[in-house]
């Protein structure tokens, strides 16, 4: 097979880079800095590409050395075999390259000395930045096996170089200047203005909190770290549409898009009043204890235009739970009942818990709640004795700041947990996560990242949830049994 | 048998199954086979190592003799070879790309 393209490429004309994780101890971290700026000037010289260096969350391609399991689902095995990978380009971990910070990287060294040069790597794994795959061509940079692909001659292999020129094109020439003198823009790095971010935490390897393009359903790394908007060429409908669906996501109702219902307190219920003001692009809660009221207006979500925190069945019911609320659906009637707090079911849970993550029912016919970090074991509607705990209990590492979706998987019955990019299986007679997780999310094909939720339903089939749609997925195929619904609504709450 | 036993004194460096962990780590086999449980079929297998000798440049026997436990063991990037395998693309990009075509 000769080069392959990935099908995705860097639409801005400039591509910023970044060394996440300068604190390498190991590494001379310019020295590294200089040869990552080689590498990619050597695929600048042959496309019509441009590289600069930043020094912050908001680069294109973040580079990082890790060692072992780094958050991504794709382990490193310490010296040998595995020496790095990176992501094709895209947005959030798109473009990104790893090196195994085990391996014994050569810098500066001769040819001949025992290890592996930074720089045969680096070009390799930036060729996947840029939208490249693996080539059978055994001279190629893109061949799959480390050996020394490019020794310093003025040109790169030729598979690689029509490879990296039918995604961008050739180097463009600049007419009217002397076009030896002319180095492609890459080898003016311009040192970014941007101020140095704030030193990293090193007790837990740092993970690069990248941005996302304003698309809606991209929420957190697997650790839990938002990601921000960045400045990406998408329009500003979009990016505002990301806001607006962002703010939906985290905010408190307001009023103009939904239903409001009269809810009846208790009198000694102690109502919270809140009140919620929306400026250009922030949303500020201010929270007021005032003198119980005999009852208030509630507002609950508009169950026919919103994404759901949890569905799930309890007791072969179906229910859906969305911010402080939930359905308990009934298949027989024939219309929507009134949602109700879910502490008026539920009696035990955080009083200002805003939302919940997920919920599932496991074969002890305990229902398991997961707020953030900590899990909570109901017992039928009373929380047991000894709860909340840690999601660290159940041996999840402490990177994880909240489970996506907790699924009894229809296939085999077993338990299934869900963060960000990875999935754990779960041993419900140990009552801990199967050693040989976590994985990558791409083993559920079409499914995709940061899901909402997920269970088996009374048909006997899987479906997943993100944002206001779903897929219903095929087991023996392990992929999507059908294109995106885009509307739950209308199956599950019957709009 | 000593036939059997010399095939399987080859393997002597890996198993089977790390043989099967690596095909399908660098996306010469299926990895849903992993949670599904389903069985392979020896041809499965075979082609799979066949395609793995074709990429590394090998001759294509179909079994992991001493060449292809070599290039097995040899350091290399961790990214799939197999150029659909859409493990290192950020999957909703994916979907967005099917729904336009």
């Amino acid at each position: 097979r000769r080069y392959v393209i990935q099908g995705q490429k860097w639409q801005n004309p400039i591509v910023t880079y970044s060394l996440v994780n300068q604190t390498m101890s190991e590494l001379d971290a310019g020295q590294v800095r200089r040869i990552l700026h080689e590498a990619l000037g050597l695929w600048a010289q042959h496309a019509n590409i441009n590289f600069r260096e930043v020094y912050s969350t908001d680069a294109d391609i973040q580079v990082m050395f890790a060692r072992k399991f780094h958050g991504d689902g794709y382990n490193f095995d310490g010296p040998g075999k595995i020496l790095a990978h990176a992501f094709y380009p895209g947005t959030g971990i798109g473009g990104d390259a790893h090196f195994d910070a085990d391996e014994k990287w050569l810098l500066n060294e001769p040819l001949d000395a025992e290890g592996t040069r930074l720089f045969d790597v680096a070009v390799h794994e930036f060729g996947h930045s840029l939208g490249l795959g693996h080539s059978s061509q055994q001279d190629a940079i893109m061949f799959p096996w480390h050996h020394i692909s490019y020794r310093g001659k003025d040109t790169i292999p030729e598979d690689d170089r029509l490879g990296i020129q039918s995604i961008y094109g050739p180097r463009k020439k600049i007419y009217g200047k002397n076009p030896e003198r002319h180095t492609p823009s890459t080898t003016t790095t311009t040192t970014t203005t941007t101020p140095a971010p704030p030193p990293r935490p090193t007790t837990r390897p740092y993970y690069p909190v990248k941005n996302t393009t304003g698309h809606p359903w991209e929420g957190l790394y697997p650790h839990g770290r938002p990601y921000t908007t960045r400045r990406t060429t998408t329009t500003t409908t979009e990016r505002s549409h990301h806001r607006e669906d962002e703010e939906t996501r985290y905010r408190t109702q307001l009023p103009a898009t939904t239903e409001t219902t009269t809810v009846r307190h208790r009198p000694h219920h102690r109502p919270h009043h809140r009140t919620t003001t929306t400026t250009a692009m922030t949303t500020t809660t201010t929270t007021t204890t005032r003198r119980p009221y005999r009852h208030r207006t509630t507002i609950h979500p508009n169950p026919c235009n919103t994404s759901f925190d949890a569905i799930t069945l309890i007791r072969n019911e179906l229910f859906i739970f969305k911010d402080r609320w939930l359905w308990r659906m009934n298949e027989n009637d024939l219309h929507r009942p009134t949602p109700f707090e879910i502490h008026r079911m539920f009696f035990g849970l955080p009083a200002d818990f805003e939302r919940i993550d997920t919920v599932y029912e496991n074969k002890h016919q305990k229902i398991i709640f997961f707020i953030g970090k900590q899990y909570y074991v109901f017992n039928s509607q009373y929380l047991e004795p000894g709860y909340p705990r840690p999601l660290t209990d159940l041996g999840l590492p402490d990177s994880i700041e909240r489970i996506d979706a907790a699924l009894v998987w229809s296939h085999n019955n077993r338990t299934y947990l869900y963060s960000g990019r990875l999935y754990w299986k779960f041993d419900e007679d140990t009552n801990r996560v199967e050693l040989d997780y976590p994985r990558d999310m791409s083993m559920w094909r079409g499914i995709g990242y940061n899901i909402d939720s997920a269970f088996q339903y009374r048909d006997g089939k899987t479906y997943f949830f993100k944002g206001r749609g779903y897929w219903r997925f095929n087991d023996m195929n392990m992929s999507i049994a059908h294109e995106y619904q885009k509307s739950s609504a209308r199956r599950w709450m019957k709009c | 048998k000593p036939i059997e036993r010399e095939r399987r004194s080859e393997a002597k460096f890996w198993d089977y199954d790390d043989s099967q962990k690596y095909l399908m780590q660098f996306g010469y086999l299926e990895k849903s086979n992993i949670e599904t449980g389903n069985l392979r079929t020896i041809e499965e297998l075979e082609q799979a190592v066949r395609s793995l000798q074709r990429f590394g440049g090998l001759k294509e026997t179909g079994t992991v003799d001493e060449e292809t436990l070599a290039l097995m063991q040899r350091p290399r990037c961790g990214a799939p070879d197999d150029k659909d395998s859409l493990d290192f693309r950020p999957s909703y990009e994916v979907r967005l790309k099917r729904s336009r075509s």
